[in-house]
């Protein structure tokens, strides 16, 4: 374990725990994409099977539990609380989602590092967090204004990811036999699809205005 | 048969 890791699993929580509060707080999902949330369960589904047949560490497990308890938690409320389901954006959340799906699957069966169902479903769902975050940045180029909350989330989720990429540079020089190319590729692809969000966000911060996507 | 390497990472 090293820093950029440990920080990165880190804003990876508190992205969560932003959006749980979000929803929570205000009895709303408006700006949250369904269909974002909904990839993301099926990416810790997919990834965590070795949840019960592999002990790394009391924390491995521990935050295992908490990223899969908390994405379906997220959806859940959102397809089913009554309060927060009427203010889902469901008109605008309308990126295919399924495309994706059956795109990382394909990916995955193609490019794996070994071929056994463990490893399979662990690349698809690498594949699939790369470009999970989609449905969410075009929900929020529809809906213009972004508030302080969702902005929070997209920016802790894509900053976690940027840090790991950090852990893997720094795995990479300090581990011989490191080499996970699977996950720093689709590591770095899932960043660089946060860039133009990055942008606007570190603008809206420096202005101290709103941030403002352009549609 | 060298152990399976769990991915340790999250």
């Amino acid at each position: 374990m090293n820093i950029f890791r440990f920080a990165g699993d880190m804003t990876h929580l508190i992205s969560v725990l932003v959006l749980l509060l979000k929803i929570y707080a205000t009895k709303s999902c408006s700006g949250i994409s369904l269909k974002t949330q909904e990839l993301y369960a099926l990416v810790f589904l997919a990834r965590y099977l070795d949840l019960f047949t592999d002990f790394i560490s009391v924390y491995n497990t521990v935050m295992k539990i908490v990223f899969i308890m908390s994405s379906l938690s997220i959806v859940w409320c959102m397809r089913m609380h009554p309060m927060v389901r009427r203010s889902y954006d469901k008109e605008l959340d309308t990126f295919r989602h399924y495309f994706l799906i059956a795109g990382c699957l394909l990916g995955a069966l193609l490019v794996h590092e070994k071929f056994t169902f463990q490893e399979i479903f662990w690349a698809f769902s690498l594949y699939l967090e790369a470009v999970a975050i989609l449905p969410q940045l075009v929900l929020l180029q529809r809906s213009g204004n972004v508030d302080n909350l969702t902005g929070q989330y997209v920016f802790f989720l894509g900053a976690y990811r940027a840090l790991y990429i950090l852990n893997w540079i720094y795995r990479y020089f300090t581990e011989k036999h490191f080499g996970r190319w699977i996950s720093c590729i689709s590591g770095l692809v899932q960043t660089a699809l946060y860039g133009d969000f990055f942008y606007y966000y570190f603008i809206s911060w420096k202005n101290n205005a709103k941030l403002q996507l352009p549609a | 048969e060298q152990p399976r390497d769990p991915h340790d990472e999250l």
